[in-house]
């Protein structure tokens, strides 16, 4: 463990934490992509399969127990709770368009031809992409209210912070994942539109408004 | 290096 990782995880549980604060202080998901969570729990169900089999840490066990529970929670919280105020006009990604790529990517290039690990490799591929259906939304509303771009950065500086890990641990421990680095680095530089607004607008005050 | 095959990350 060290510092990048550790900081990017915390990133990682508050931009949960503040989207499950927000729809339930609210109790509403406008402007939230239902999509893009349903993306999220298939990535960490496809990915945490193996906190039944290898035990790394307490810490890591209960980090995804909690990202499991709270992506279920919160695709509960949107399709079900407060499926009224879901605004599903906006949220019409075709997730079908990432998920077989991802699919196909995962049997062609991975580390081991083993169900494991196919079911990893997909969920870093699915990762990397699985934040566009919301990023497509807020770009066809035109706008978001602070509390999501607050989301957005934080979810997007958790992988931003992956990448300062995986160059420290190759570093320090020479150990590397090709695949998650390549993942990590796509995935990061899709919000890299996003921090340019939120760092030039948001943090001055103003709303997140896309050039319509 | 090695690859990691047994993912201790998040």
């Amino acid at each position: 463990m060290n510092i990048f990782r550790l900081t990017g995880d915390l990133a990682h549980l508050l931009a949960i934490i503040i989207l499950l604060l927000k729809i339930w202080k609210t109790r509403s998901c406008a402007g939230i992509s239902g999509k893009s969570q349903i993306l999220f729990a298939i990535v960490y169900t496809t990915r945490y399969l193996d906190l039944v089999t290898t035990y790394v840490s307490a810490y890591n066990t209960l980090m995804k127990i909690f990202f499991l529970g709270s992506s279920f929670a919160t695709v509960y919280l949107i399709y079900v709770k407060f499926k009224a105020t879901y605004d599903h006009n906006h949220d019409t990604f075709r997730i079908e368009f990432l998920i077989l790529p991802a699919v196909i990517l995962a049997l062609l290039i991975n580390h081991a031809f083993t169900p494991l690990e196919i079911l990893w490799t997909f969920s870093i591929y699915l990762e990397s992409v699985a934040i566009l259906p919301q990023l497509f939304m807020v770009s066809k509303t035109g706008e978001a209210e602070s509390i999501t771009s607050h989301y957005l950065f934080a979810l997007g500086s958790y992988r931003g912070l992956y990448i300062l890990n995986w160059i420290y641990r190759y570093a320090m421990e020479s150990h590397y994942d090709l695949i998650a680095i390549v993942a990590g680095i796509v995935q990061t530089v899709l919000y890299c539109d996003f921090f340019y607004l939120y760092i030039t607008k948001v943090l001055k005050g103003k709303k997140l408004q896309l050039p319509a | 290096p090695q690859v990691e095959e047994n993912h201790d990350e998040l």
